[in-house]
């Protein structure tokens, strides 16, 4: 369960940072420092959004640079899993290529991301 | 767990882990069970306490020696009326039957509700998220707008419309007594232990009104085998005896206990599948059938046997649904409780939709745009109106009599304190 909720938060977010990227004409990066800002101080939710953009960010934003849809995204920075023998879960459309080959391509984008290794490790 | 092992920290997680395992309210510092704080199951969840320092003053109490000195049931009323010297609660409240309104429900009833702006790009501002805090540490939920308990005007969409505010309009006595039992995911099984933090005593206070609306987790699960997991006709009726017999034990007589039978969740798929998600609008390319199937997929939906493209499926849920109302239906007519009566009512999907085309909406916009499950605050509201003039007109002792004093009352104690 928790992980099916971490993989639904990761497609909502980065759906999110997409879009706001869009309707704004910006970058991904302007769209993320965006959506932090728009959170209240209270909580720390800004702190905690700013953290999770220094953890995630410098991924989500080379992957979404390269056209890739946030079920793509979640999948290559491992917060959605493929559980073996299940079909690849995924809220929108999937890609020409076909959801394998797309994660495996932007799995390689992000290969040296020192956070997914951590992740890894830990 | 290792960070609660730290000493100074022991009591504290202790309080945690009980306010969560109880759903009872965090800040609550004379122990009554009711709290001055709103969110964190406090007054949003049930009357606000008017007098945190003492445990013998909470709403829904008989007033103690007529509330000569002071509000000890926080209704607002209280005092000696100079002219007569007759205390006003004993003038304006002794025989208006006053009565609480209690919620023993799921998230339906608790009022679940994720604002679409949060995830819509044009709306989002520094505005849409302001409610984010609220929304946290009320578990998603918003009862404060609700149509059993809700007592707030709906910063959500809609308007807010209740039992609570129609029993508080008819005999403003009744002023906040009112208490959402409810919970994410409530079913007949874990309402048993939810109910334990239902605040009535016998002795000392006032009759109250129970609603008990589990309308879909009994057939509602995330399994993969969806139907094995439900619950069947004989576990539902060994269930609600036993919730019944604990409300037995807890209210005080001349109570009632209003059983609602399941929703038939078909109806979600039906309005909904075709529509875009609100993920979806901005490039057409996210409908609910594809939300439902990713839920799914993760293994997180909230109700496969609704929320599927399978219509065998969708048919069999409902069909346990029908045999679980049917349970509950026969428990009224079969069984007896000392200390209250009890009756059943079909939950009224059907009439408000009715009365929402009547005012020119269509169907699809009475459920919640971003989980595609739960009535959002439209329904609520059309929901109170309905089931409130269905116990008007089918079992009106349940509501009391209209407060011949309440203009007086509103003379006198203006807002009686407010919320």
């Amino acid at each position: 369960h928790h992980s099916g909720h971490t993989c639904l938060g990761c497609v909502l977010v980065v759906s999110v940072i997409e879009q706001l990227a869009m309707f704004h004409n910006s970058t991904a990066k302007e769209a993320l420092e965006r959506l932090c800002n728009y959170l209240p101080e209270i909580l720390n939710l800004q702190g905690l959004c700013y953290l999770v953009v220094e953890m995630f960010g410098p991924d989500i934003i080379k992957l979404l640079k390269d056209k890739v849809n946030a079920d793509v995204v979640c999948h290559a920075i491992k917060l959605c899993n493929q559980n073996a023998g299940q079909p690849f879960c995924h809220l929108y459309p999937p890609p020409e290529m076909g959801l394998n080959k797309a994660v495996r391509e932007a799995s390689r984008i992000v290969k040296n991301s020192k956070v997914l290794k951590n992740i890894a490790g830990f | 767990t290792s960070i609660c092992a730290f000493p100074p920290l022991v009591k504290l997680c202790e309080k945690i882990k009980y306010i969560i395992k109880n759903k009872l309210p965090y800040e609550d510092l004379d122990g009554d069970k009711f709290s001055a704080f709103p969110t964190l199951r406090g007054y949003h969840w049930r009357g606000r306490d008017c007098n945190e320092g003492t445990t013998t003053v909470y709403p829904g109490r008989r007033p103690d020696n007529w509330d000569v000195e002071r509000d000890s049931n926080c209704n607002g009323i209280w005092g000696v009326d100079p002219k007569d010297g007759i205390p006003y609660e004993k003038k304006f409240c002794e025989d208006a039957e006053s009565k609480g309104i209690i919620l023993l429900g799921d998230s339906a009833g608790a009022h679940f509700h994720i604002p679409p702006e949060w995830m819509t790009a044009a709306q989002m501002s520094l505005k849409s998220f302001s409610n984010l805090p609220v929304a946290l540490t009320n578990e998603f939920d918003w009862p404060h707008f609700s149509g059993i308990t809700g007592f707030l005007n709906s910063t959500i969409g809609g308007w807010t419309d209740s039992l609570y505010l129609r029993l508080h309009r008819r005999n403003r006595c009744n002023h906040r007594d009112f208490q959402n039992i409810s919970k994410n995911g409530g079913s007949s099984e874990n309402l048993l232990d939810l109910i334990k933090s239902l605040a009535r005593n016998q002795l000392l206070d006032n009759p109250a009104i129970v609603i008990y609306a589990s309308i879909g987790n009994d057939v509602c699960n995330g399994k993969p085998d969806t139907v094995a997991h439900m619950t069947t006709p004989q576990q539902m009726h060994s269930n609600v005896i036993k919730t019944l017999q604990y409300l037995n034990s807890q209210l005080p007589k001349g109570s009632h206990v209003i059983l609602t039978g399941l929703a038939d969740g078909r109806f979600l798929w039906d309005q909904l599948h075709s529509r875009y998600h609100p993920l979806g609008q901005l490039n057409k390319d996210v409908t609910y059938e594809q939300v439902y199937s990713f839920l799914s997929c993760l293994q997180i939906s909230p109700c496969n046997g609704w929320m599927s493209s399978n219509e065998t499926l969708r048919n069999l849920t409902s069909e346990r649904a029908l045999q679980l109302s049917n349970v509950l239906k026969e428990i009224t007519t079969s069984e007896t409780f000392a200390n209250f009566d009890l009756f059943y009512m079909d939950f009224p999907l059907e009439k408000i939709a009715d009365e929402w085309h009547k005012l020119g909406g269509e169907s699809w916009q009475l459920i919640e745009p971003v989980d595609g499950f739960h009535p959002n605050q439209i329904s609520a509201a059309l929901g109170a109106s309905v089931i409130w003039q269905k116990v008007l007109r089918e079992w009106p002792h349940v509501l009391g009599k209209e407060n011949p004093f309440n203009k007086q009352i509103e003379d006198v104690f203006k807002d009686q304190g407010g919320h």
